[in-house]
């Protein structure tokens, strides 16, 4: 029932790591002069092929990259944004030619559909959703789930995505407190889970709509973000991170945790800890899991990277030309890391 | 961890609880 059962991985020291495991294939520079904001890796058709293409977001701009021969990128399309910046690139998996994007200041204001004329020709963007908007995900089957607020209650929405970017609605119900981070849960179809504010998990029927469970997975990290979720033999197994996670010493600071829930009982035991290697400090400030593989930006600005079947830290990316790291994230495409600074240079390993 | 610490487990929870959920 309770998270503190968790147990430490083996903690390697810090100088037994080092970015050997990780190669640079290939950088690219993003010559807009405003801030970088985020990256990712889809497919794109371009002349009637499939490319796996870079996504790079600044503030008021996203661009798509197209692989060249010579390892080198070229810029294809750029989304501009006069009034409100981008936060966030929001991925829609299983989806070629479409990506969407979250915009705002602190909070989510917008979110809207990037895509091309039919002729591939020019570009297109919809706006799907105002408002004061918490949490967004793509999902499959060319779904977005966001929740927002209004003064007297909470929304979450699901769109479906037609060609074109125009869409169906269907609402979910909503649980009391705010949802923070919204995630599918693979092996279960039409399960979408969501963590709450008040540290709570919750699990959705995505056909039916109804709220199926509240779980609370205690109070030792608050305002946990889900990266990743899986039910196996009966359990859910959900990866954390915790931004708000104190250093703990000796056993290091932990940036991700693995639990399992039994959606049954609401009762949680932690499985993992994944912490940082000794001598290194630093919190949870971003970060991707895919597969099982999870990738951090730490407040120190160095990326860490752990094999959770392992259960420890795998490499270490210190900051490049002393320009700390700012955002990282798994590609959609193949095995890559895409690595990025807030100048524009993303760094593809 | 063991299966004693979550209670009885059931590989059909996701149905189960779509059932006993409120519509």
């Amino acid at each position: 029932h309770s998270i503190e059962q968790t147990e430490l991985a083996d903690v390697p020291a810090c100088d037994s790591l080092n970015p050997g495991n990780l190669q640079l294939v290939s950088k690219l520079k993003n010559p807009s002069g405003s801030c970088s904001v985020d990256v990712s890796a889809m497919w794109w058709e371009i002349a009637g092929v499939k490319e796996p293409c870079i996504i790079t977001a600044c503030e008021y701009a996203v661009s798509l990259w197209k692989p060249l021969d010579t390892g080198q990128w070229e810029k294809m399309y750029s989304w501009h944004f006069a009034e409100v910046p981008v936060l966030q690139i929001v991925p829609m998996p299983d989806v070629c030619n479409l990506v969407c994007v979250a915009l705002g200041n602190l909070e989510i204001r917008e979110i809207r559909a990037l895509l091309c004329s039919s002729d591939g020709g020019c570009e297109k963007q919809v706006l799907l959703r105002t408002g004061n908007i918490h949490a967004v995900l793509g999902l499959t089957k060319r779904r977005l789930v966001s929740s927002s607020r209004t003064l007297c209650d909470q929304q979450v929405e699901i769109m479906t995505l037609a060609e074109g970017g125009s869409e169906e609605k269907q609402f979910l119900m909503p649980p009391e407190e705010t949802v923070l981070t919204f995630a599918e849960v693979q092996g279960t179809q039409e399960a979408l889970l969501g963590t709450t504010i008040m540290n709570n998990i919750v699990i959705w029927n995505l056909k039916t709509g109804q709220l199926l469970k509240k779980m609370h997975i205690g109070d030792s990290y608050q305002a946990s973000v889900c990266h990743k979720a899986y039910s196996e033999m009966g359990l859910l197994f959900v990866v954390l991170s915790h931004p708000c996670a104190k250093e703990r010493e000796p056993s290091g600071s932990p940036v991700f945790q693995l639990i399992a829930i039994n959606p049954k009982t609401a009762l949680s035991v932690g499985v993992m800890l994944y912490c940082l290697p000794q001598g290194q400090a630093g919190r949870f400030l971003e970060g991707d899991v895919k597969d099982h593989f999870a990738a951090a930006v730490l407040t120190s600005g160095t990326i860490a990277i752990w094999d959770l079947l392992l259960g420890h830290c795998t490499a270490l990316l210190p900051p490049i030309s002393d320009q700390n790291w700012s955002f990282v994230k798994w590609s959609g495409t193949d095995s890559h890391l895409l690595a990025g600074q807030k100048d524009g240079n993303i760094f593809v390993y | 961890c063991s299966q004693a610490d979550l209670g009885p487990i059931s590989i059909n929870w996701f149905e189960e609880l779509s059932s006993e959920a409120p519509p």
